[in-house]
């Protein structure tokens, strides 16, 4: 999966991407003092492509607000939303919504999921399908923080450290391997990183091609950019 | 230049003449193409980037192209029809620190001559207590007659002329030939063939590099020197003997990440070796900052042997981390004069001022860079001077240029290279020892008009004040100046006579060439000044400054920002004539052409600059996959 933290203020973005073995779960948000987690875990493609590249992708994610009581669980079939010991099961084949003390929920058919919790965060998560006999791919899921600013400033989380914003500085821009992305040097967090000047993928406007976000991707993992390494983000279930 | 062994470079020469202060240079080039068949001919100068380009010329086959100026704009026009033809069109652009690059190629015909004449101008700036020709030579081979000529003519005499170069070598030195009178001097350099091969035999040139002539004139008269040619008058005013004023600076140094490495260690060093500098009735203070803002003393310090040394060891210590937030460390750094000015601790006459280092954009607290700026402003409240160093490639120029205007100060930019270091205390040398302040120049007001500036905040050992004018009356007989200052002591305040000098009775033998040399001085400086005009103040002010400075431009032949030459080169055997432009590059298209020219490549900073997509305000944090 590829992450993008969208800087609006700075009239930029960073990126990197995360991955490991399918079937690995990791935290994206982590908030104990609002009592907020969500933790997501990873596919791979149905087999490995003739390039051999392992490409993995989010299916499932476990949202839970311990302080409202509320739980969902968010997977490329369906949407269970768990309140007070109250269950829901929503499709992804319905436009649904639930409106609940604590929580609001939106299913767009084949779309978008929006959940709003109480006094606390906002986020969407989108539905990539693929056709089902595709040889490679399977539908994976995205995940996209849009309000946070009720979180504690103690969030962390592969997702989550960013949110309270990231001091860096880039310098040095000089030719990369391809012409359309130089290379340049990053300051951040203590540390130097060699960066690439590329683009990822929002897909909230256009599911089905994205819209491009020119970034500053930090390679390995985000190494250098993220708080310590991504196996530190592995966790061993999703609630 | 050419690499064709059937072109031969007849001749270059280059003759410069200086008339009080106000250089004029023209760069010859004769080039034969000794071929059967046409060839390709590089006309590659350099010069000055204060020199503005008034001249340019070729002479082909008996056919004289000769450059026009025009209004950019129109000219831009010509040049993109040009180009939508597929015709190549700019001539100059930058090259290093001090220098642009004027480059054009014809085609020549078998055996035919090529003439190229490039003329500029240029008022030298009294730096460090002198003033600096600088004549970059770089001929790719030998040439038949190679020749380089100055002239110098200052009436106030001349206290030292020195010339050096490059390329210099122990054999090539006696050839220097120099002769200095009273008020003239002839600096000449011109090597046979043989003279400028690297060995005997070989077509490679020694000539290669700098050619530096470096001079002061004799300062005895308070109120200065004032020249009046042809109804135009210049005053150049940089009396001797006067006593520094002591100063109140406040060092204000971004130590963001951007710092890290080479810029941070080269930053330390300097403030070091400037702290050394320091005169001890002189006050300062250090401030670094990231985001946040660490201050050494809650004050400013008396520059005592032991305090500067206890300063020396912090800045030594200073270490680069987090973002850029200079909005709060100027405001930091000024409140702090502030405070000291109210409470009476810093000397009364003195002048107070701050120096800003930093590397890059403003990405903490205030990011905006007009609502620094309009915060900057409003603390000084036009009671300190600011001094803004840019340090590399990255930093926005235009906003600190801007920013020291605005408050009397100037902004410089420090290249990243192994001599930053030294380029930081140059810049702070030039502005260590203040010895005037509040300095107005009064001329009568009913003999002069379109008096270029005539009030400065400062003037500094080792520059000048320059002021030009207009003569309403031409049979001035007499020409009363007063110069009013804030000096140490006492109010600064002189008066004199300037009377009409009779150039023929000074310089006999030369009155050819003098001219309209001191108009052409008072319309470089006017456009110099109508230049920085148009960058500050409210929108209307600069309207009018723009109008102007283009005016002048072209009525006075000058390539500036504002104006283009066209050099129309010969029709090509398809009937087609192809513009050629030649522009004044601004300090911001230096720093882009820096930038372009270290990735290597061009057509590249549309994609880095290009604006990410953005769908609200609030910052949004994404997992997906593609």
């Amino acid at each position: 999966p590829h992450f993008i933290i969208e800087l609006p203020g700075r009239n930029d973005s960073l990126c990197f991407n995360i991955n490991n073995v399918p079937g690995t779960i990791f935290n994206l948000v982590r908030d104990p003092e609002a009592g907020v987690f969500v933790n997501g875990q990873i596919i791979g493609d149905k087999k490995i492509p003739p390039d051999g590249k392992i490409n993995t992708y989010f299916w499932r994610f476990g949202i839970v607000h311990r302080t409202l009581g509320v739980s969902l669980q968010v997977t490329t079939q369906y949407i269970s939303v768990s309140q007070d010991g109250k269950d829901a099961k929503l499709l992804w084949t319905d436009t649904a919504s639930l409106k609940g003390p604590n929580v609001d929920v939106v299913v767009t058919k084949d779309g978008s999921l929006t959940v709003m919790l109480k006094r606390s965060v906002k986020f969407v998560i989108l539905l990539h399908k693929v056709w089902k006999k595709h040889p490679y791919h399977r539908d994976y899921l995205g995940f996209y923080t849009l309000d946070t600013h009720l979180l504690s400033p103690s969030v962390h989380g592969l997702l989550g450290q960013f949110y309270h914003g990231i001091e860096y500085e880039v310098t040095d821009l000089r030719p990369g391997e391809s012409p359309e992305k130089p290379d340049a040097t990053m300051f951040a967090k203590g540390h130097q990183l060699n960066v690439t000047r590329g683009w990822q993928r929002d897909f909230r406007r256009d599911v089905k091609n994205g819209e491009n976000v020119p970034c500053w991707f930090i390679h390995n993992n985000g190494s250098g950019l993220i708080d310590g390494a991504a196996a530190d983000y592995v966790v061993s279930s999703l609630f | 230049s050419t690499n064709e062994a059937m072109v031969e470079v007849l001749s270059v020469t280059v003759d410069c003449t200086v008339t009080n202060r106000f250089a004029h240079t023209v760069m010859t080039s004769v080039a034969l193409n000794k071929a059967n068949e046409s060839k390709e001919i590089f006309f590659d100068v350099e010069l000055p980037k204060s020199a503005f380009i008034t001249n340019f010329s070729m002479e082909i086959e008996g056919k004289v192209y000769v450059g026009e100026v025009k209004e950019k704009e129109k000219a831009k026009k010509q040049y993109e029809k040009a180009v939508s033809s597929g015709q190549t069109a700019g001539l100059v652009k930058a090259s290093g620190r001090k220098m642009e690059k004027f480059s054009v190629s014809v085609n020549i015909a078998a055996e035919s001559n090529v003439t190229f004449i490039l003329t500029y101008e240029e008022l030298l700036q009294r730096k460090l207590g002198q003033y600096e020709i600088l004549i970059r030579v770089k001929p790719k081979s030998v040439v038949e007659q190679f020749q380089i000529s100055t002239n110098i003519y200052e009436p106030q005499g001349l206290s030292h002329v020195d010339a050096h170069a490059t390329f210099l070598s122990n054999e090539l030195l006696p050839l220097v030939e120099k002769t200095v009178l009273d008020k003239k001097a002839h600096i000449s350099f011109s090597p046979t063939v043989e003279q400028q091969r690297t060995c005997p035999g070989c077509d490679g040139t020694l000539i290669d590099g700098d050619f530096v002539i470096k001079y002061d004139v004799n300062r005895q008269e308070k109120v200065g020197d004032i020249q009046i040619v042809n109804g135009y008058f210049v005053h150049f005013f940089a009396p001797p003997d006067l006593p520094r004023v002591p100063k109140n600076v406040v060092f204000v140094i971004d130590r963001s990440g951007s710092m890290m490495g080479t810029k941070m260690a080269q930053t330390r060093d300097a403030l070091v070796a400037i702290l050394e500098d320091l005169h001890e009735e002189d006050h300062f203070a250090l401030l670094q900052f990231d985001s946040d803002v660490l201050s050494w003393k809650e004050s400013l310090t008396k520059a005592t042997k032991q305090n500067v040394a206890e300063a020396k060891d912090y800045a030594r210590s200073i270490q680069d981390n987090g973002a850029t937030n200079i909005n709060q460390a100027m405001l930091d750094g000024i409140n702090m004069l502030k405070r000291d000015r109210q409470a009476n601790r810093l000397p009364e006459r003195s002048i107070d001022m701050v120096i800003l280092l930093t590397d890059g954009m403003p990405n903490f607290g205030e990011p905006n860079i007009p609502k620094i700026q309009e915060n900057v402003r409003s603390a000084i409240g036009g009671n300190m001077s600011l001094f803004c160093l840019g340090f590399g490639n990255d930093v926005d120029y235009n906003f600190l240029d801007v920013m020291s205007k605005e408050n009397k100060g100037v902004a410089r930019r420090i290249f990243e290279a192994s001599d930053a270091t030294l380029q930081l205390q140059d810049f702070y040398e030039e502005v260590a020892s203040p010895l005037l302040l509040e300095v107005d120049l009064v001329y009568p007001d009913n003999a002069v008009d379109y008096v270029t500036t005539s009030h400065f905040p400062q003037l500094f050992n080792g520059s000048e004040i320059v002021v030009a004018g207009r003569l309403t009356d031409n049979d001035l007989d007499n020409f009363l100046v007063e110069v009013l200052g804030q000096g140490l002591e006492d109010n600064f305040k002189v008066q004199g006579q300037a009377g009409v000098v009779d150039w023929n009775v000074m310089y006999p033998d030369e009155t050819y060439i003098f001219g309209d040399f001191t108009e052409r001085l008072w319309a470089y400086l006017t456009i110099q000044q109508l230049l920085e005009k148009s960058k500050t103040g409210p929108a209307d002010e600069k309207a009018n400054a723009t109008a102007k400075a283009l005016e002048m431009s072209l009525q006075y032949s000058f390539v500036t920002p504002l104006t283009s030459m066209v050099v129309t080169k010969p029709e090509t055997e398809d009937g087609t004539d192809s513009p050629l432009i030649a522009d004044k590059l601004t300090e911001e298209q230096r720093q882009q052409a820096e930038r372009l020219r270290s990735m290597a490549y061009s057509g590249f900073a549309s994609n880095f600059f290009s604006a990410p997509v953005q769908y609200a305000y609030s910052p949004v944090y994404l997992v997906d996959g593609d």
